[in-house]
């Protein structure tokens, strides 16, 4: 399907290393699981990929917004901050830390020109194989729910891939 | 990668062009 052979032998031999041979980080499969995943999800198609992606929470308008009182909502509303999701989120002019942003290694998107309307197709998680695949698994699912959540996706869903070493389960 | 290239196809499909 267009990848390249070395890369399937890359990542074959990252699959059998072993734990005596298994890579030290497990950014050593970012290079390769990101040109896979370019390989098929090419840009050309309408893809993009996005390295240590960012889910924002969904936050309701200020406070101080008093229902019914339409020029007040309006005024208030337009500093809210936007995600590329089409999620409103916590507007930047707000000081200290954003709370709660999840940030999963990898998301491959069906993008466009929009800069809120990227729909998420895959989320990945890559860890070292001898990571606990319970939290692990915890982790990738509170990825899921937090990307469905946000309603950004096509008709046949969002799937998460949890790299887990030799292993690749899928959420 | 048979996956990936699954999922693609299926995409193409339903992706407005």
């Amino acid at each position: 399907g267009g990848v390249p052979v070395w890369l399937r032998k890359r990542l074959r031999a990252l699959c059998n290393s072993g734990a005596t041979k298994r890579p030290h980080f497990e950014s050593s499969w970012y290079g390769p699981i990101n040109g896979v995943s370019y390989t098929v999800f090419t840009v050309k198609d309408g893809f993009i990929i996005k390295p240590q992606a960012k889910f924002r929470d969904k936050v309701s308008p200020p406070s101080s917004v008093i229902p019914g009182r339409s020029n007040s909502v309006s005024s208030n509303t337009s500093n809210m901050s936007t995600s590329s999701y089409n999620v409103e989120a916590r507007p930047r002019t707000e000081p200290g830390p954003e709370a709660d942003i999840l940030e999963p290694d990898f998301v491959i998107c069906i993008a466009g020109s929009s800069l809120t309307g990227d729909k998420i197709v895959y989320i990945i998680e890559i860890k070292r194989g001898d990571e606990d695949a319970f939290k692990a698994s915890e982790q990738i699912t509170h990825y899921v729910k937090r990307a469905v959540s946000t309603g950004a996706m096509i008709s046949t869903g969002i799937v998460g891939l949890l790299v887990l070493g030799s292993e690749t389960f899928r959420i | 990668i048979q996956c990936f290239l699954d999922r693609k196809e299926e995409i193409m499909k339903v992706m407005p062009v």
